[in-house]
């Protein structure tokens, strides 16, 4: 109920009607909306049931590592109810020539992926914001400062995954572990979508705002 | 951390 109601809601891209389609004005769009939904979900994580009693170094640690996670899984459930589309944001919706145009054809793809496995398991906003926080106390990262408190936010997640499941998905005993085996391919989509990125801001074509870089940064 | 001023600034943040 808590992750429920810590739910952003969604934001809108604004792309400059002015400007006249092209690659850089997508990414451009696409950095700049990036960068404003980082900025709210640091303000979700902090309302995460025990995020906020880790300390800032860890909590710094996980939005480092997990971040782009977040993002596309937040893209990928705007997406579920469009046929091989992704809803970047309400006004900004990518279809596949789209993509072709944008350069982003091959991670479109890779995000489609996913959006097909949720769809296929009817995938629920309970289950969305669960997943989503399991994702961000799930980072791995390697700076870990209190790895037990850590597992304990973990546990809480889970158990809370598990008991969601147990009282509304009855029918399914293994649906919060089929849930969980998603993870995997969304840390592998996160990777390839943070690689593209860097190699977008070796370029120097695209502007960024500062907490983009800052945290495209910390994954290079 | 020194590099990471902007995410250190949001999460210190209250709101």
């Amino acid at each position: 109920s808590l992750l429920l109601v810590a739910e952003p809601e969604g934001i809108f891209a604004m792309p400059d009607p002015t400007v006249p389609e092209s690659d850089i004005k997508a990414l451009t769009t696409l950095c700049d909306l990036a960068d404003r939904e980082l900025v709210v979900n640091i303000g979700w994580a902090k309302h995460i049931p025990g995020f906020p009693s880790l300390s800032l170094a860890d909590q710094m640690s996980l939005l480092q590592s997990g971040w782009m996670e977040i993002l596309i899984l937040r893209v990928v459930f705007r997406s579920l109810a469009l046929e091989d589309k992704l809803v970047y944001a309400e006004d900004y919706i990518m279809d596949e020539e789209q993509s072709k145009l944008a350069g982003l054809l091959d991670l479109n793809n890779a995000i489609l992926q996913l959006v097909k496995k949720y769809k296929a398991m009817g995938l629920e906003k309970e289950e969305f914001v669960v997943l989503k926080a399991i994702a961000l106390a799930n980072s791995d990262s390697i700076q870990i400062e209190d790895l037990e408190a850590v597992q304990r936010l973990q546990d809480v997640l889970h158990g809370a995954l598990q008991d969601y499941e147990a009282t509304h998905r009855l029918e399914d005993p293994r649906r919060a572990g089929k849930l969980i085996m998603t993870l995997p391919l969304l840390r592998q989509t996160a990777a390839r979508a943070v690689q593209h990125f860097c190699s977008i801001k070796q370029d120097g074509r695209v502007p960024m705002h500062k907490l983009f870089l800052e945290l495209l940064e910390a994954k290079a | 951390k020194e590099k990471h001023k902007i995410l250190h600034q949001l999460l210190q943040n209250s709101t």
